[in-house]
């Protein structure tokens, strides 16, 4: 199940080495390393259609943070904020463009308990594709600093 | 800290560090036994947060966001040794990576039983929390902590965060937030928003566009109010929404970045965040299904005149 247009063979490699394992003490009777597992994939039992409920509880209670790579299309910036914005959260700031490296790093709407935040020029794995300003969203998140 | 679990000497590290890492196993539900790798802050581990980062599948391993995306080493492409990474998180926070569900990565079950779902995976996950809070890292109990992940973690995150919170009478943590990138969070916005933006990147024209739009919305203006391209039965919508998903997911984009090279390596058929892909899939296959019956039937009743 390893996905389409990425290359994981150097995380097989390393994983797989003997000596890694027993550096990170995986057991003998462990198996080898695969990046995805199709029998879990294939029986997974999927049991929600939607997150909703789950947000319109979270939201009350903790803060949250939803972030896009605005390039990716297997769960793409737009599906995720017409989700957002769904929930009808109170807006605490309107729409506007974030800054990092000196460039834009991509627009920022925050919700009451909710931040909506896309990441200019990154695909599906943000913090791989734009290490900086992935650092920089998680950094103005966890310590509640300007995006 | 456990110091059985601690990583002394890690194969293909030539770069100093100035943190500690472990890595060993979380016990699960029914005995299921899931692998972490835990990297402490090179800054204030005391002090700062805890973040807990999943990826998604199902079925796919975290060892990618720790040896790929977010960690602090990386894996060159020799797979022999590792390079730092500049922008890890753990230069800010304490990062937790855990392999679940069973049988994902170096986890696994005891009774090599690999079938689970939604709802085992957020209480294993769970269970697996409190074994770190309890018994490897009590330490940390204390420290700010936030559920992160990415795609398919776009179910395992919420699911969590809401036992955690449930859970908080029986069980503390200090959970103080959660953050999903490029997360699943509905199958329905998820697949009727790609065709939106399928066609505003120019992936099609409006030849197509104009027949999506006059075949699955209602009114002369599409919108996500009035469009329905997740799950109309009309076969006109439905032959519509089939070829612009060939052309967003089985023509040789990158899906995962679509201005990135595709390049060939160990990637299938299928996609580890195949969760909204397969769904398409499957909806398309009993869509084309029922097509392709419609289809045969008309011809062997002979109705000719049948538009």
């Amino acid at each position: 199940l390893d996905p389409p247009c990425t290359n994981g063979t150097n995380l097989l490699d390393y994983l797989n080495m003997p000596e890694v394992r027993k550096a990170i003490h995986i057991p003998d009777h462990v198996q080898k390393f695969e990046l995805c597992n199709d029998e879990v994939n294939m029986n997974f039992k999927r049991e929600y259609d939607t997150m909703k409920p789950q947000y319109q509880y979270l939201t009350s209670k903790i803060r949250g943070l939803v972030y896009n790579g605005d390039i990716d299309m297997a769960c793409n910036f737009l599906g995720d904020e017409w989700f957002v914005e769904s929930l009808d959260l109170r807006v605490l700031e309107k729409r506007r463009m974030w800054h990092q490296g000196g460039q834009v790093g991509g627009f920022v709407k925050r919700f009451q308990n909710l931040d909506l935040v896309t990441v200019r020029g990154a695909g599906h794995m943000v913090p791989e594709d734009k290490p900086g300003p992935a650092l920089k969203m998680l950094v103005s998140f966890l310590f509640k600093k300007p995006y | 800290a456990p110091a059985e679990d601690a990583i002394t000497d890690l194969p293909g590290l030539n770069h100093t560090i100035g943190f500690r890492h472990f890595s060993g196993y979380l016990n699960g539900a029914q005995g299921k036994q899931l692998h972490y790798w835990f990297v402490e802050s090179s800054r204030d581990p005391a002090n700062d947060p805890l973040v807990l980062w999943m990826n998604g599948g199902p079925g796919c391993s975290s060892m990618e966001g720790l040896l790929a995306e977010l960690g602090p080493y990386q894996v060159n492409v020799d797979g022999k040794t590792l390079r730092e990474n500049p922008y890890a998180w753990n230069t800010v926070a304490n990062v937790l990576f855990l392999e679940a569900p069973a049988c994902v990565g170096f986890s696994y079950d005891p009774n090599d039983d690999c079938r689970t779902g939604d709802d085992e995976t957020s209480l294993s996950n769970y269970l697996a929390l409190q074994d770190f809070f309890l018994h490897k890292f009590p330490e940390y109990r204390k420290n700010e902590f936030y559920i992160t992940g990415e795609s398919y973690a776009g179910i395992y995150v919420p699911t969590l965060a809401v036992r955690v919170l449930k859970g908080q009478k029986d069980f503390t943590i200090n959970l103080q937030g959660y953050a999903i990138g490029n997360g699943l969070s509905s199958y329905e916005l998820n697949d009727d928003s790609i065709i939106f933006f399928a066609y505003f990147h120019g992936l099609f024209g409006d030849e197509l566009w104009n027949r999506l739009v006059s075949h699955c919305c209602t009114g002369s203006r599409a919108s996500k109010e009035n469009c329905n391209f997740y799950n109309s039965y009309w076969p006109l919508c439905i032959k519509s929404v089939k070829e612009a998903s060939d052309i967003v997911y089985n023509e040789g984009l990158n899906m995962y970045n679509l201005y990135d090279d595709c390049p060939t390596g160990t990637g299938g058929n299928f996609t580890r965040y195949e969760a909204d892909l397969s769904n398409i899939l499957r909806k398309h296959k009993h869509h084309s299904d029922l097509l392709q019956k419609t289809k045969e039937r008309i011809v062997q009743l002979g109705e000719a005149n049948l538009t």
